[in-house]
């Protein structure tokens, strides 16, 4: 005997709801969403899904390229986040992607206060071929930028990345710090940096919104690094951070090794969020 | 606040004796909203609300309250309880060696807070003895040695061998050179990652740790349960250590692992600094969850 439609019908939503909610989509966004797909009145529980989806990948999709396709060399990528969330491995994953193109990449040490974190991001710069910038540990990381960026025109590399200390969204001063290495790169050339992308924890919750609000507030980004995406997070308040503030997320990443990095692409994201 | 926001759900309510089901259920909803925002587990929440609304029903209605005081009271009160109720120590003993294994995902805080804790037992007269147990991410080792050049801890490490035979041989140099604790620093893992979560099984067994300590990022979201619940199952955990609280993350990860594992949440991190640990006290944390 089957359930009668009324009843299946309330189950099915709170199953959505637990769905999005465990994935950290987050209770407002979810809300949201529900409603939505109730107002499209779908009747069956395959078309609930698929509503559900197809909504989500309106909201995920985003037109731009992954890399900037017109700009003066060098390719400018600053990447910024907070403390712990994959920023250098990152970097090592960009860098071996640029050097697989056959790019001349540069790397600049701009974490110049936490415990060897210009030693770690030398061994990657080792590993995928890429030359490093750095100065001596607690430098100002501005002059670090700075540097970096002459050596990068004068020697006609093709792409820049520049490694950041990770700092929580609320330290003024460390937000402050990030602003003037911005300025920096821009004092270099106006257009750079061209790039500057915010790395995010698949395993932070609702905090990312806060970070992606504060950090967009002092350094205007043009894209998102998921990471950590090949754990057991689903990485969904990448959802409210598309809905509400509109930066687009850019790369996965799916592991501790230089090629775990992915192109992001809203159906598959999407498809394993509802899983 | 979350009173606020209770008292204008229940503008509606009529001075009666009692809290009455309707009431209970209005404010319940802001609260569970409240949890959800602060990343309390989906389950954890659904059952603490269960819980509360048990608790709420039918109590009189304290004159010294509003009614949307009393609920938050009440739910302070159960979170607090859920917390653990109080602080909770680090297994210590005077006369064996205190070997303290410190595991959790990749970039929690590990290796930062064995610095910390090595700090903070070493100004309570002890001899500590960190272990650099990571020989997967690059500059793992030169990190750790570098904190412990900071605060004048020895460092043991043996470079890319074994992590059982690291910690092994680090239990024995402490046992024969008289130190009385070993902080053992491990690389961040997946909890779904068998071969590594072999390893620490491995490195338990071998030296029988006083504690095994989960450093868990507090900015952790729905997959804390994840996390916690695999480390607690397949390891075993005695205590937690929640890290970046110096952040605005509500911390509410901290709820679920408690909830689900029962392991209790000892210390704090709360900065970058060397110095920024503390004890975890549950009643600032239940403030802070409720936000
Ligand atoms: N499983 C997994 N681990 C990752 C991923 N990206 C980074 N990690 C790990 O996360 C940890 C932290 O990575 P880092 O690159 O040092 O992070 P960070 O943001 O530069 O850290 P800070 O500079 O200290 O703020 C390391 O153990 C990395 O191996 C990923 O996509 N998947
Ligand atoms: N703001 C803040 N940052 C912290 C705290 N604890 C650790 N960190 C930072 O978080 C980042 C990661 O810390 P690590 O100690 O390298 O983390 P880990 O767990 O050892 O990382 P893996 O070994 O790669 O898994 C570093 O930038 C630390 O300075 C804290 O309580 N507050
Ligand atoms: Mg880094
Ligand atoms: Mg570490």
């Amino acid at each position: 005997l089957l359930p009668r439609d009324g009843r299946m019908k309330e189950e099915t939503w709170e199953e959505l709801e637990e769905i999005l909610l465990t994935a950290d989509v987050g209770p407002t966004v979810t809300e949201d969403l529900i409603q939505t797909i109730k107002a499209e009145r779908v009747s069956s529980l395959d078309d609930i899904r698929t509503a559900l989806a197809a909504r989500l990948e309106e909201i995920m999709r985003a037109e731009l390229p992954r890399v900037p396709t017109h700009f003066t060399p060098p390719l400018v990528i600053l990447v910024v986040g907070v403390n712990g969330v994959g920023k250098t491995t990152s970097i090592a994953k960009l860098a071996r992607k640029f050097r697989q193109d056959g790019q001349r990449v540069i790397l600049a040490a701009c974490d110049t206060f936490r415990a060897a974190a210009v030693e770690q991001l030398s061994v990657w710069a080792n590993r995928v071929g890429a030359e490093l910038i750095a100065h001596q540990e607690g430098s100002d990381p501005a002059a670090v930028a700075y540097d970096a960026v002459q050596a990068a025109i004068a020697r006609r590399a093709g792409v820049l990345i520049l490694d950041t200390a990770g700092r929580l969204q609320t330290k003024t001063n460390l937000m402050q710090e990030l602003l003037k290495i911005r300025r920096v790169l821009g004092k270099a050339r106006p257009d750079l940096p061209q790039e500057t992308l915010l790395v995010l924890d698949a395993t932070t919750g609702q905090n990312a919104l806060s970070q992606t609000r504060l950090f967009q507030e002092a350094v205007p980004l043009t894209g998102i690094i998921l990471a950590k995406l090949d754990g057991t997070a689903k990485g969904g308040i990448a959802v409210a951070i598309q809905k509400e503030l509109g930066v687009p997320i850019k790369w996965l990443g799916t592991g501790e090794g230089f090629d775990d990095l992915e192109s992001f692409e809203a159906g598959a994201f999407v498809s394993a969020l509802l899983t | 606040s979350l009173a606020d926001k209770i008292q204008a759900a229940l503008k509606r309510l009529r001075t009666k004796g009692k809290l009455s089901e309707a009431d209970i259920k209005a404010a319940l909803r802001q609260v569970r909203l409240a949890l959800l925002e602060a990343d309390v587990n989906f389950r954890v929440v659904k059952n603490f609300i269960g819980q509360v609304q048990e608790k709420a029903v039918g109590q009189e209605v304290l004159s010294s309250l509003t009614p949307a005081q009393q609920v938050v009271k009440i739910v302070q009160e159960e979170l607090i309880s859920l917390l653990g109720g109080g602080t909770s120590q680090l297994e210590r003993s005077q006369d064996a060696l205190n070997i303290y294994m410190i595991v959790g995902l990749q970039g929690a805080g590990k290796t930062t807070t064995a610095a910390k804790l090595a700090r903070l037992l070493a100004k309570e007269g002890r001899r500590p003895l960190l272990v650099a147990a990571d020989i997967y991410r690059p500059a793992a080792i030169e990190q750790l040695q570098i904190l412990g050049e900071k605060i004048q801890t020895p460092v043991f490490a043996m470079g890319k061998q074994n992590p059982v035979a690291i910690s092994r041989a680090a239990a024995e140099k402490a046992r024969r050179e008289g130190y009385d604790t070993v902080l053992i620093d491990t690389a961040g893992r997946l909890h779904i990652d068998d071969d590594m979560m072999t390893e620490l099984i491995e490195i338990k067994a071998a030296v029988q740790p006083t504690e095994t300590l989960l450093v868990l990022d507090a900015l952790t979201g729905q997959d804390a349960v994840n996390a916690a619940g695999e480390f607690e199952a397949k390891l075993g955990l005695t205590g937690c250590i929640l890290t970046k609280l110096d952040g605005d993350a509500r911390g509410g990860a901290a709820l679920s692992v408690r909830a689900v594992t029962g392991v209790p949440i000892k210390l704090i991190g709360v900065g970058e600094s060397i110095e920024a640990l503390q004890t975890f006290h549950p009643e600032r944390l239940a403030t802070r969850i409720l936000g």
